[in-house]
Formats: C-alpha cells, sequence, structure tokens
C-alpha cells in the first residue's frame, strides 16, 4: 500500500 | 513604503487563481528583491512557492522588508474587480493593516481602488535544499494538464516514470487502468513551447496523488511551459516559469510503499 508523506518530512523548518 | 505596478494586471488574477485553491491563506514577504511567498495546502502534502522579481515589474519600490499577510481567496474577489487590461497597483504602508490594489483601465478612463484587510498568520517557513535532480522533464503546460485530467478520472495516484525515452503517466482504478507516454521530442519538431525535453542521470518512478497535481494545473494560463523536477524518494516540483517575472513552484511529497 501507499501511503502520503507529509512534505515537512521532506524540508525542514527554517 | 511598498509599491508595485504590473502592467499586466491579469498576470496577478491569473497568479490567484493558480494558489487559490490549495492554499487559504499565506504571508506575501516583499523586500528589495521582490514579492516571495511560501506556503502549504491545509493537509500539509504539498507546498507552493512563489517568485515575482523586482525587475518584472514595471515600478516597484520597497523601502522595508514586509509581510503581507493574505487571504487569498478574498484577494482573489478584489482582483475579479479588475478588467483583464488594467494596470495593477499594489501599495502598502511599512506597518500595514491593508493593502491598498489600485486597478486602472488602459485608457485611463477607469480607476478604482480596493482596499483588502491583512491577517496575522503564524506560518513555518520550510527550507527547501537547492537539489540537482536525476530527472527534468520539460513539456507543454497545457498537455501535462491533459494528462492529469484524464487520468484523475480512471484513479487517485498517478505513477510517473521517467527514461530518456519519456515520461509515462499510470494509473489504476476500479474500472481499470491507463497510461500516457509522451515522448521526448526530436529536434526538428516544431515549436520550441511544444517540445518536450528530458534531462535525466537516472530513471526515476515515483506515485503521486492526481488530486494534488490537479490543483498545480490551475497554473496553465501562466505559461506554455511546465518543469517536472524529480529524484527518487522526494517531492516531484512542477514548476511553471512566469514569463520575464519569476515562476510558481509546487512541491508535492510521494507516496510511498509501506
Amino acid at each position: 500500500r501507499n501511503k502520503q508523506r507529509k512534505i515537512m518530512v521532506f524540508f525542514s523548518s527554517c | 513604503m511598498f509599491e508595485a505596478r504590473l502592467t499586466e494586471g491579469s498576470l496577478l488574477k491569473k497568479i490567484i487563481e493558480a494558489i487559490k485553491d490549495l492554499v487559504q491563506e499565506a504571508n506575501v514577504d516583499c523586500s528589495e528583491e521582490g514579492l516571495t511567498m511560501q506556503a502549504m495546502d491545509a493537509s500539509h502534502v504539498s507546498l507552493c512557492s512563489l517568485n515575482m522579481r523586482h525587475g518584472g515589474f514595471d515600478h516597484y519600490r520597497c523601502d522595508r522588508s514586509i509581510s503581507l499577510g493574505l487571504n487569498l481567496a478574498n484577494l482573489g474577489k478584489i482582483l475579479k474587480c479588475a478588467g483583464n487590461d488594467d494596470v495593477v497597483t499594489l501599495k502598502a504602508e511599512d506597518e500595514p493593516d491593508t493593502l491598498t490594489l489600485m486597478f486602472e483601465s488602459p485608457n485611463q478612463e477607469r480607476i478604482s481602488d480596493f482596499e483588502l484587510k491583512l491577517m496575522d498568520i503564524e506560518t513555518e517557513h520550510l527550507g527547501i535544499p537547492n537539489e540537482e535532480y536525476k530527472c527534468t522533464i520539460s513539456m507543454p503546460s497545457g498537455e501535462f494538464q491533459r494528462i492529469v485530467r484524464d487520468l484523475a478520472v480512471i484513479g487517485e495516484t498517478c505513477i510517473i516514470t521517467c527514461t530518456k525515452e519519456g515520461v509515462k503517466f499510470s494509473v489504476s482504478g476500479d474500472l481499470g487502468n491507463g497510461n500516457v507516454t509522451v515522448r521526448q521530442s526530436s529536434a526538428a519538431d516544431g515549436d520550441e513551447k511544444d517540445q518536450v525535453k528530458i534531462q535525466m542521470e537516472e530513471p526515476v518512478t515515483l506515485n503521486f496523488a492526481l488530486r494534488y497535481l490537479g490543483f498545480f494545473t490551475k497554473a496553465t494560463p501562466l505559461g506554455s511551459t511546465v518543469k517536472l523536477h524529480m529524484s527518487p524518494d522526494v517531492p516531484i516540483v512542477v514548476e511553471y516559469p512566469i514569463d520575464g517575472i519569476g515562476s510558481i513552484s509546487y512541491f508535492l511529497a510521494p507516496k510511498i510503499d509501506e
């Protein structure tokens, strides 16, 4: 099954 | 004092149309360099980034960097009051509570101004690494829009596979499945803007939600070309260059097998 990732997983907060 | 004048005011209408269904509220940051905006959709699955260089405006002045907290639906309502040929000027004070929009008809016979109330918006600013992507596809924006629209009828998830030969968009759903492959144009094929070009270091396959790709294609009227940037296991970038002024880029997190 495919799970939708959140965008924050890839880009860190700054 | 902030003041930005765009002769082609319809551009601003198109930009807001391209964002407002995905993002409800956003801070537009104004500085000497120009306007930028970064915002996530409500589900935090995608991110939209707008960049408008100061040089792309017919007049641009920004004495002090300011942030305009905008409700994009409300801004869209005000921009609907501008004619398609109107010149649009944005104005704000150094510590603004409102954004003033002035619309002038081409013959100067009609001049209107509106004030939009600004909001305090708490947002998280994400750092987007300046990445070299394994695949970059340049294709007609209308073609991309059509593929996304067609495949969304069949299923929810699109598998995008990029190889040297072409880009394959695949979908499957309850009624069946489908694939659309667009092949790299040969140098002799017609207009530059109608071409499909692929720069590839290694083939990439990723899964994406068609619902979000559909939101991104609202930017189609902004230009004839769209660029897709992909690398394994990272968000796709769907980039619409805006002629002479900047670009709007959408980042969408992939769906990954559990």
